[in-house]
């Protein structure tokens, strides 16, 4: 007999191991935990979410995805951890049950699963999307630059060889689009937490402007006292800012999207770098990151709930 | 299966803009089939590159001509990738 426990957390596993684990999951949390299909991918994998619910109808919620990147193996692993954690914190930790009381949280585990697939069977490296490109060889979209904010400017590329390419036009990838119909359909998503890897960031819009945000004071306070409180978990030092400021410019990426659309709290996290091994991060680093990941997820979890809007 | 065998992956910083420029150009230099694992974003800060191994040569030339500092981050990436395997089979063995 399976359980959530027999689960080893501290490794990385393939796109079926998860799957598997997250039917577990909701088995083992049946009155908290739901999964939803929201789409289907380009090689018509399924897409889907893992919904956190105490009840209530069309209530305000937060959505957090990782390993819209398929490389970016810690995040999938993160996320694995994360759902487990709000599972069992719920009528334990006060401040999730104060969140799962008020709110639903809904995550996506692997937000791009044709490209996590295709890391596990033929090429570690890939990032993009699978799509196929007319007219080229290469093969993919990047999912971080295909969505409807600044698409198409200079902060992305239209070379469908760059592992920055854009597509063909704006949500043009599956598994884009399903998280838009998603999010424009539950009309309700107060926090968008995008979480990716690596370099040690927590970043808020804009990446395709340099103006700043109307939020921008607000959200930097929010960053400043999540990665304080990630950083005292294991000493961990993020930076943090606005997208533009903080790394370069960037188009058509998840957050900036989300902002445009109302979505004030839109974060998106670079996990852990150890400065050895890139996204190669090895399993060992896995619990660890996720932990101190936790602690600033909570922080934005915990604000968003307290100021309602 | 693609095999990464003698990839390097180079952390390399930037000093000022003309540099930063010269990287973003290495990106649309089809031949070399570099990947920036971390882009170049402003002067002083760490950008990661992988280099497949027939390229590695012209990259660290380039680099060293035009007096850009790098160190090596991963020396041989299938190494790591082939670790990274081994831990995941033993996990599920357990």
């Amino acid at each position: 007999e399976r359980s959530t426990s027999t689960f080893d957390f501290a490794s990385y596993h393939t796109i079926d191991e998860i799957y598997s684990w997250m039917d577990t999951l909701v088995a083992d949390h049946p009155d908290l935990v739901s999964k939803l299909q929201i789409g289907q991918s380009y090689e018509n994998r399924s897409l889907y979410v893992l919904k956190f619910s105490t009840g209530g109808s069309n209530r305000s919620a937060i959505w957090l995805d990782t390993g819209i990147h398929s490389r970016e193996w810690i995040t999938q692993a993160t996320g694995a951890w994360t759902a487990n954690k709000i599972a069992e914190e719920y009528g334990q930790d006060p401040s999730v049950t104060a969140i799962l009381d008020g709110m639903d949280i809904f995550l996506e585990i692997i937000a791009n699963p044709d490209g996590f697939a295709y890391t596990h069977s033929s090429n570690r490296m890939w990032r993009k999307t699978r799509s196929i490109n007319a007219g080229s060889h290469c093969v993919g979209v990047d999912p971080n630059r295909n969505w409807d904010a600044g698409f198409g400017g200079s902060g992305s590329s239209s070379n469908p060889c760059s592992e920055t390419y854009r597509g063909p036009y704006a949500h043009s990838e599956r598994e884009v689009k399903a998280i838009v119909d998603f999010i424009l359909g539950h009309g309700n998503v107060k926090s968008v937490i995008s979480i990716h890897s690596y370099s040690q960031m927590l970043l808020y819009p804009y990446g395709y402007k340099t103006a700043p945000a109307p939020d921008h004071q607000e959200l930097n306070e929010v960053a400043k006292k999540a990665v304080s409180d990630l950083a005292a978990v294991y000493g961990t030092k993020y930076t943090y800012g606005s997208i533009v400021d903080t790394i370069y410019l960037a188009d058509g990426t998840t957050i900036d999207w989300t902002y445009d659309n109302g979505v004030k709290y839109s974060f998106t996290f670079e996990l852990r770098d150890t400065g050895c091994y890139g996204f190669i991060l090895p399993s060992t680093q896995i619990i660890p990151t996720a932990t101190e990941t936790w602690a600033a997820l909570l922080d934005i979890m915990v604000h968003v709930l307290e100021h309602p809007y | 299966e693609q095999l990464f065998v003698g990839d390097q992956v180079l952390r390399i910083t930037a000093s000022n803009e003309e540099q930063i420029a010269l990287l973003r150009a290495l990106d649309e230099q089809t031949e070399l089939q570099v990947d920036f694992w971390r882009h170049p974003g402003s002067p002083g800060h760490p950008a990661d590159l992988r280099v497949p191994f027939p390229s590695l040569q012209a990259v660290k030339t380039l680099l060293e001509s035009k007096g850009i500092s790098y160190s090596i981050m991963i020396e041989d990436l299938q190494k790591l990738l082939d670790e990274e395997k081994k831990a995941m089979a033993k996990s599920r063995r357990t």
